[in-house]
């Protein structure tokens, strides 16, 4: 169907990209993202990765999401920098003990008629 | 290189509904355009990311550290 | 798996052309973690 890998094609796929037995990591998967709030209709099963099998996780190196990274062609979004934000927001409040500086900045400018 | 039109074709049938909905060739190629630039994206951050640690081959980590705000970019 | 194939063969490609532009080199994981990333996107 044209689509498809020639024999050519596929001789170097096979050599040069394709994950085999013999490698340590045999399998790469992104795992199936879930909404916390909303039950998925199709619940997918959280299936533990099979062993040699390389989850790719979005959390990992969470604590490094506070900065921009350095960018190719394609600039930062607005959610993105929305992100790093948060990040810096969520890292400025993780070393905190007790109190916290978000609500005793922001609690001075409540008006209780504007939320009752 | 570059993402084939047929291949971009299958990819986008593999999500529509009913086998009969045709994408004719000018939204193909501007989705070949937009997955290598995907692509590229993805590589030249990781290139990056290596780098910045001073070691010469991207490896998965290099790629998952850029994940979330590439995601997040596109 | 065939179209997981075909993508994976121009991502890799694709990576192989940005490695040899930037004079680095990409683990065959690397490519394969590019290629399930783009393939869900």
């Amino acid at each position: 169907e044209g689509w498809c890998l020639s024999e050519e094609e596929f001789e170097i796929w096979n050599q040069r990209y394709r994950l085999k037995e013999s490698d340590q990591i045999q399998e790469i998967i992104f795992p199936q993202g879930r909404f916390a709030s909303l039950q998925d209709e199709k619940e997918i099963p959280q299936q533990n990765p099979r062993a040699g099998t390389r989850e790719l996780s979005l959390f990992e190196w969470r604590v490094w999401q506070n900065r921009p990274f350095p960018t190719h062609l394609v600039d930062h979004s607005e959610r993105c920098y929305h992100f790093i934000s948060i990040m810096e927001t969520i890292e400025l409040m993780r070393h905190e003990e007790g109190e916290c500086s978000y609500d005793l900045e922001i609690k001075p400018y409540l008006q209780m008629e504007d939320v009752t | 290189a570059a993402f084939k039109k047929e291949l971009v074709s299958q990819l986008l049938h593999l999500h529509f509904k009913e086998d009969k909905t045709k994408v004719s060739g000018d939204p193909l190629l501007l989705m070949a355009e937009f997955l290598k630039i995907f692509v590229r994206e993805a590589a030249a951050r990781g290139v990056r990311q290596a780098q910045a640690e001073d070691v010469s081959d991207v490896d998965v980590e290099h790629v998952e550290k850029v994940l979330p705000q590439l995601l997040l970019d596109f | 798996q065939r179209l997981k194939a075909a993508v994976h063969y121009t991502v890799g490609c694709l990576c192989q052309e940005v490695a040899e532009d930037k004079g680095m080199h990409f683990s065959k994981q690397a490519v394969a973690a590019i290629s399930e990333i783009t393939f869900r996107q």
